[in-house]
């Protein structure tokens, strides 16, 4: 099963 | 004082038609570098990425760093009222709380501005570290446009794996399943028909499919799209926007629980 990861689990707040 | 004077209107009514159904609103930043944007989707799980380099504008007046809380369904509604043709020229005072967009028709006989009220928002804005893709897909715009529409009908999702054959499009829903592979083809009359692969790795992917086809609302800006996968990062969807910049639509994968 896969789930939806969410964007900021890849790019860091700036 | 900003003033921005863009004499191929069309393009910035391209971009709204792109984003307004994806991110209700966002912060349009202005910097002698250019107008650009970042903003996530409500569920944070796409982000799109909007540069207009300052050289693209035949005017560019921006006195120091700007940021512009639009809402941009009503932004969308304004640059509607500009034809195709028209020059757009973006202006705004310092610590305005409006920003003004003027149309001009080509022969000047016709010459409109429509204010639009800014707004406060918060948010977040994210680094993208530079990557090394496993994979980068260059193929027409429509075909990939067609592909995301065709395969919505059976699923949901797509897998999208890129191997030495090809590139490969798939999907499974209750009445079956589909697949596309478009192999690479660069013999063709014109570069912009050509179905580029530059592979690394081998690589797939699992995306929710209706993120794809609201990116697909792009296609209008290029006649290219660029697709940069590598695993466990979201792929990047590119449309080069001529002489000016581009838009990047970033789609986190689905992953492994």
């Amino acid at each position: 099963l896969k789930s939806q990861a969410r964007i900021a689990r890849f790019f860091r707040s700036s | 004082m900003l003033e921005l004077r863009l004499v191929q209107g069309s393009l910035l009514k391209k971009v709204l038609e792109a984003v307004k159904d994806l991110v209700n609103d966002a912060n349009f930043d202005c910097s002698a570098t250019g107008f650009s944007l970042q903003a996530m989707d409500s569920s944070h799980v796409a982000l799109v990425a909007l540069l207009l380099r300052s050289e693209g504008f035949e005017h560019y007046r921006c006195d120091r760093n700007i940021s512009m809380g639009m809402n941009l369904g009503n932004m969308a509604k304004m640059l509607k009222c500009a034809g195709n043709d028209d020059i757009i020229t973006l202006k705004a005072d310092d610590g305005s709380d409006v920003v003004t967009f003027m149309f001009e028709s080509p022969t000047q006989d016709k010459i409109a501005d429509f204010e639009m009220k800014l707004m406060d928002i918060d948010s977040e804005h994210l680094g993208i570290p530079e990557a090394e893709y496993h994979a980068i897909v260059r193929m027409p715009s429509s075909e990939f446009a067609r592909i995301c529409k065709d395969l919505s009908s059976i699923g949901d999702t797509v897998v999208i794996s890129v191997t030495k054959e090809g590139v490969k499009f798939s999907t499974r829903g209750d009445i079956g399943t589909a697949n596309i592979v478009c192999r690479q083809n660069t013999t063709v009359d014109k570069p912009e028909e050509a179905t580029v692969i530059e592979m690394n790795e081998p690589v797939s992917l699992t995306f929710a499919l209706r993120y794809f086809n609201s990116f697909t609302k792009a296609t209008p800006l290029s006649n290219t799209v660029t697709l940069s996968l590598s695993s466990e990062l979201p792929v990047v969807v590119e449309y080069k926007i001529a002489e000016m910049g581009y838009i990047r639509f970033y789609l986190a994968p689905k992953i492994e629980d």
